[in-house]
């Protein structure tokens, strides 16, 4: 039952293309099957990598190389997706790590290796060939050695040192139950292959990737797409659906994170990040606390879902359902959802208001309309600051206060403290009364480059 | 568009989901800037990985190699300031401007269309059975004033809206039209001077249609672009 793509790291719309030195390095299959595809891959000693075109018409490229910049590059092409070699792209480990195939060549003490082909300084009994993975000064455990892939070194005085490449079960660490983890690991605690979550053999499931793109349910790795304790996979045994996987806890992870995201007289989206104290039903029915197992039996102990805020018998969303909820403190009702707690408005309270359009707006508000908090103004991280007291000495650009330097009509504003978000508006509103009249242009307004129409394609088109 | 006809509109775009199919409208507002609605999202830090702007075609689902056609990766959402429900998308690399795809003009700041200006809504969204549509289809419209808006919608037409007139036969934007552009001509270029927001209903008989006055937040589209 284990496909032959599990040997393989998808990435959807990508392709490899080669650098010009080695463009004719490449294999095309026409017209064979994914699965086919990689089979066939695998069993070549050249092929790393392979390139599935879907459109115009299906074709299997066989690559020499992945997509590490020093032979081919990965560019975006919606008709194709790469899949490459795990063992070729992966920065960790499995079991003693014979099959690592990565690029680190310095060892744990910072030693540049030996090349593999060279008995200079350490002579030695290995030969590189096309399947042992001797590769130029690549760290390799062509022995199995036990502590893991190793190299001679270009130091004399030292023969040779493990590289200590990390085991993929330690490379990412989760925190709580594991909701996050995007890590490598394919297998389960009890050493079972995983079953690519994008196929439906040996078993049949409903976490579809493309209906879960939120879970990242890459390739056969293990995920915690249903709020379990831990993440877990389906399993390439048909005997066995699905186990949890060996995956190390971080260190000391502040068992109460006080997150921004966090409401307590609301909720947002499905409320699994509120963290208010009402602990009845919206019919008024008194909520089972958490810690209980009477009048029900469940598997939401607060010490494994550390992360859930399962305090008391306040109205929680473990588990992704659509709500907060709760167990019932009644016997013959065992859940129910908290929806007398109000879905929060989308943008944040205001905590101050402004006159005019705000350019003479002089408070202490340092938040944005999302709750985001803002960047000083002069300085330049995330963002570079075009805007800065140096630009505009007059406004008053201190601190990370929100300030309306340009006269923007929609208000003070900020730079975000978020990189993703440059600038956005503060959570101030326009004082009550206040508003500013559209007035058109006074001046003609000339239009050089845009809105031009070649209106002949109507008539054409008929 | 209900009650449209096919027709050419090279600065109106069409958003693609991760399975390639449309779900809104935008305008091009710069050849790396698309603006559109944002009730098409889901939040303004959507995961937009997958979604592409295509454009070049006036068919909503063109066989592969067509000419012209062009899809393009987007990067970035920016949400507008709050009541203006717009959404600005920055695609992955330039728009290449030819016959089919051009940018169309903003107008100037807190400019007030004239009533009776003959405007034109484009989108590949739902006819209603009045129209065909794989194609892109084209509805003109006059200007309506908010006054008079006003009178049909009992004062719930705001300043950063505005509205065209209705028309007994029902015309106007359905689902799948939303983000899509309102192009007004002035001399010979075209404005965009409303997004297409959702409606209750669509394409109704005597209703006006209402859109997001672009023109109120022309500052904050200059904004995202520089910034």
């Amino acid at each position: 039952y284990r496909s032959a793509l599990n040997d393989f790291q998808r990435s959807e719309g990508r392709e490899l293309v080669l650098k010009s030195w080695n463009v004719n390095r490449l294999t095309e299959l026409p017209r064979v099957t994914l699965e086919d595809c990689a089979k066939r891959c695998t069993e070549s000693p050249e092929c790393r990598a392979f390139n599935y075109e879907f459109r115009p018409s299906l074709v299997c490229k066989h690559l020499p190389w992945v997509g590490d910049g020093d032979n081919a590059d990965v560019k975006r092409n919606v008709n194709c997706d790469l899949y490459e070699m795990k063992v070729y792209v992966r920065k960790c480990i499995v079991g003693k790590g014979e099959d690592y195939r990565g690029k680190v060549s310095t060892t744990t003490s910072g030693r540049t290796c030996q090349q593999w082909w060279s008995k200079f300084p350490h002579d030695h009994r290995w030969t590189p060939s096309a399947t042992n993975g001797l590769e130029l000064n690549y760290c390799r455990n062509p022995d199995g050695d036990r502590i893991g892939p190793w190299c001679y070194t270009t130091d004399p005085e030292r023969r040779y040192e493990s590289c200590n490449i990390p085991q993929c079960k330690d490379e990412v660490c989760i925190t709580c139950n594991g909701e996050d983890y995007r890590g490598q690991v394919d297998h389960t605690i009890s050493g079972k292959e995983c079953q690519r979550w994008d196929q439906q053999f040996p078993h049949q499931h409903i976490y579809q990737p493309e209906k879960y793109p939120d879970k990242s349910l890459d390739d056969n790795y293990c995920r915690n797409p249903d709020a379990s304790p831990v993440p877990w996979c389906y399993t390439t045994d048909p005997t066995m659906e699905r186990e949890s996987c060996d995956i190390s806890k971080c260190p000391e992870f502040p068992k109460r994170r006080l997150r921004s995201s966090y409401t307590t007289n609301c909720f947002r989206g499905r409320g699994e990040d509120y963290r208010g104290k009402v602990n009845e039903t919206t019919s008024g029915i008194p909520c089972q606390r958490w810690d209980a197992q009477k009048p029900h039996e469940h598997p939401f102990f607060p010490k494994t879902y550390e992360c859930k805020g399962l305090e008391e018998n306040y109205c929680r969303n473990p588990d992704g359902s659509e709500a907060p909820w709760c167990f019932t403190s009644l016997p013959e009702m065992r859940t129910a959802l908290c929806l007398q707690i109000k879905r929060c408005a989308d943008d944040i309270e205001a905590e101050d208001c402004y006159n005019e359009i705000g350019k003479n707006y002089r408070g202490v508000v340092r938040k944005t309309r999302k709750g985001i908090l803002c960047q000083k103004w002069s300085i330049n991280t995330p963002h570079k600051t075009k805007i800065n007291p140096k630009t505009h000495p007059e406004a008053n650009l201190t601190d990370n206060y929100c300030r309306n330097p340009d006269g923007d009509h929609h208000g003070p504003w900020c730079y975000t403290s978020d990189p993703k978000t440059e600038f956005d508006y503060c959570a101030i509103k326009q004082c009550a009364g206040e508003k500013v009249p559209i007035i058109g242009p006074t001046t003609e307004v000339e239009f050089n480059e845009c809105g031009k129409r070649e209106d002949r394609l109507r008539s054409r088109l008929r | 568009i209900v009650g449209g006809t096919p027709g050419n509109s090279p600065w109106t775009v069409s958003l693609r989901d991760r399975k390639g199919n449309h779900f809104c409208g935008g305008s091009l507002v710069s050849s790396e800037w698309v603006i559109s609605t944002k009730q098409c999202f889901s939040s303004c830090y959507v995961d937009l990985t997958g979604y592409t702007a295509m454009m070049g075609t006036l068919f909503r689902d063109p066989k592969e190699g067509e000419p012209d056609l062009q899809r393009i990766s987007l990067t970035k959402i920016v949400c507008g300031p709050s009541e203006s429900h717009l959404v600005m998308l920055q695609l992955e690399t330039p728009a290449q401007f030819n016959e089919r795809v051009s940018q169309i003009c903003l107008p100037p700041e807190r400019y007030i269309v004239p009533d009776g200006t003959i405007c034109e809504i484009a989108g590949w969204g739902e006819t209603k059975g009045k129209g065909d549509e794989t194609v892109l289809n084209v509805a003109q419209m006059p200007v309506l004033s908010n006054k008079d808006c006003n009178q049909y919608f009992k004062g719930r037409v705001r300043e950063n809206e505005m509205c065209t007139m209705a028309f007994q036969a029902g015309v106007g934007a359905c689902e799948r039209d939303y983000g899509g552009p309102l192009a007004c001509q002035n001399s010979d270029c075209w404005v965009l001077e409303g997004v297409i927001i959702p409606m209750r209903r669509c394409g109704h008989a005597g209703q006006p249609n209402i859109f997001i006055r672009v023109s109120v937040y022309v500052d904050w589209i200059k904004k995202v672009m520089e910034m």
